[in-house]
């Protein structure tokens, strides 16, 4: 209904205009219906504008930058309906040190309602964890599951195979 | 309604029987290049209803079953499990955990259950609508697909808001 | 035919004048996520004759000239400046050094230039052509697009074999 | 012309037939004309099987897998007509670190031929370089060259704007 979709639109910008800032440090963020008469077909646009910088279409933010604004609408729409659980596979991959200790620590303020499980190669991610899960192939083509200590996050080099046996 | 226990037996590379128990807060899944990680976030679409091999990355669905590795005959069927904490009763069952099992057999066959009750696959489908829990946009973000909510078309995007709506 | 200097000028985030001097081997660019590195990138493909806004991240071509920042105002135009080691001829020059320029004001005209002389951009392009090193699918992969040729349909990866041969 | 054509195709095959070996340790890869009696206009396929992997579409590969396929292709094409320069955008951005290595080793097995100009985030493919630039943003929106030592690479961190200032 139209009502209904006002309300969630509304509350999913003002999700967005928030966690960008968080998530840049400042800047500016919006998204905004293309067609307002028609709210039931319209097109939904999307600003962003990292801090210091002048508005520019989206395409033209980098790796990084897109994918902490996907990040910022994700969790914004995710907070106006919280699932249980969220699944992210490596969407750390295009950020740097500083953006991924960013992420890490948004996640942190929605793990209160809602579980986490993340896949990633950051030993930055792998450390903000609360549990950690292995998955290796010692015997080729077959995935086997083992336990990982934190310890071992720095220590060894988890990427190896041979380091996992 | 989070997640409690995720059970594969014979999914894609998982050949011997596997399963991640999941707690609050945040897990991290580590490991090699190759080694299964983002199976398990397939496994975990599979069981809530996919219907589409190509988003799971396969040519047809029998692409799930393993399919024999070095030392490995291919196996006869693919099996998935997710056991889900209902102790909110949020999805329609009276019962504490709710348990919902896919299988597919060589032959095309598929089996559902819901705790060991067999049903159709719309009945999973369905029951997992409202929870918020379902296949929806955005609590699974599959490997290089986090920028898609940028990238996508404004009619696209629509249909991400709508499932929060 | 190796690289031997790239200049930027309002080229994009590029608002003062920049120098770049390459070397044999391998040359690494590091930085911040959105610092500028992959518009360095852009800014190879640009004065190679590259017409596609939209390969270049924009929605229009004068979105590479620097359109201002919080402490500065956008610029007049865009100019950049590849120049290439030519002791070998292979580009069909008889100069040890071919410079090639282009520029883009505001306006929405264009200059190009080689060593300095007024040309069109079709000179350019056809000066590069026979050399393996103009804008062919392979001596450059932009962010996110080095799966590119797995994912494309078998036609569209017969297009870069025919580049090769 | 038809015998150049299967010239090159012949060359890029074997070139990445071995190079798939190396970068895999093992495995088997090949390339395919989907309609061999009409080599003008026929597509091309992919075959790859990790080691001790039973051979499947390439789309079920994991992403780093596809990207080291992806490499190994393109590398392929590079060497039967190589490009003086090789410019390559975070292209390591999916692999683990054995992986990330064995990459490095490959690109030096070009270097002779060729300079390359890679973008990373990768402290090791930092490592491998000749050469290092930064780029950074001090001034909110405007890139600026910095010179990166190696001994930074370790000791500072590199994705931090303000220490790189
Ligand atoms: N039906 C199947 N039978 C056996 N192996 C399979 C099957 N389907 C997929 N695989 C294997 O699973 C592997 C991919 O696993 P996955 O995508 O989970 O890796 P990953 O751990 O996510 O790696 P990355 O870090 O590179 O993303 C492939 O090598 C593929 O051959
Ligand atoms: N015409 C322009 N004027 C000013 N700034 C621009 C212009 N075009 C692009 N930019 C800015 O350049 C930035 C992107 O730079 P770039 O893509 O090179 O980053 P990057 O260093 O590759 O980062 P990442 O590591 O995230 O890939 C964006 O923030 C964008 O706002
Ligand atoms: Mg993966
Ligand atoms: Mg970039």
């Amino acid at each position: 209904s139209v009502t209904r979709f006002n309300a969630t639109f509304a509350q999913v910008r003002e999700n967005f205009v928030e966690l960008f800032r968080k998530l840049f440090g400042g800047g500016k963020a919006d998204i905004v219906l293309l067609n307002p008469e028609d709210v039931l077909e319209s097109g939904i646009e999307i600003i962003a504008r990292p801090p210091g910088k002048e508005p520019c279409s989206i395409s033209l933010l980098s790796g990084g930058e897109k994918t902490m604004t996907a990040v910022a609408l994700l969790m914004a729409v995710f907070r106006s309906k919280p699932s249980p659980y969220c699944i992210l596979d490596e969407v750390d991959a295009a950020l740097d040190e500083a953006n991924n200790q960013r992420f890490n620590s948004l996640v942190q303020e929605f793990v209160k309602d809602s579980q986490f499980i993340i896949i990633s190669h950051s030993k930055r991610t792998m450390s903000a964890a609360d549990v950690l899960y292995g998955v290796t192939m010692q015997e080729p083509g077959v995935s086997k599951k083992i336990s990982v200590r934190f310890s071992d996050v720095h220590n060894i080099n988890l990427d190896d195979p041979a380091a996992l046996a | 309604m989070q997640i409690k226990k995720l059970e594969l037996f014979g999914f894609k590379s998982f050949a011997d029987r596997t399963e991640f128990v999941f707690d609050r807060g945040v897990t991290c899944i580590v490991g090699p290049n190759g080694c299964g990680k983002s199976n398990v976030v397939d496994a975990v679409k599979w069981i809530l209803g996919e219907q589409s091999a190509k988003s799971l990355r396969g040519q047809e669905m029998l692409d799930v079953v393993f399919n024999g590795s070095a030392n490995r005959h291919p196996l006869g069927f693919a099996e998935a499990t997710l056991t889900f904490d209902n102790t909110s009763r949020r999805l329609p069952l009276d019962q504490a955990e709710v348990a919902v099992t896919r299988r597919l057999y060589r032959s095309g066959e598929s089996e559902y259950m819901i705790n060991r009750q067999s049903c159709r696959l719309k009945d999973i489908r369905e029951m997992m609508m409202d929870t918020g829990a379902g296949l929806n946009a955005y609590s699974l973000v599959e490997q290089g697909r986090v920028e898609v909510l940028l990238q996508s078309n404004p009619q696209e995007r629509r249909a991400v808001f709508e499932e929060a709506a």
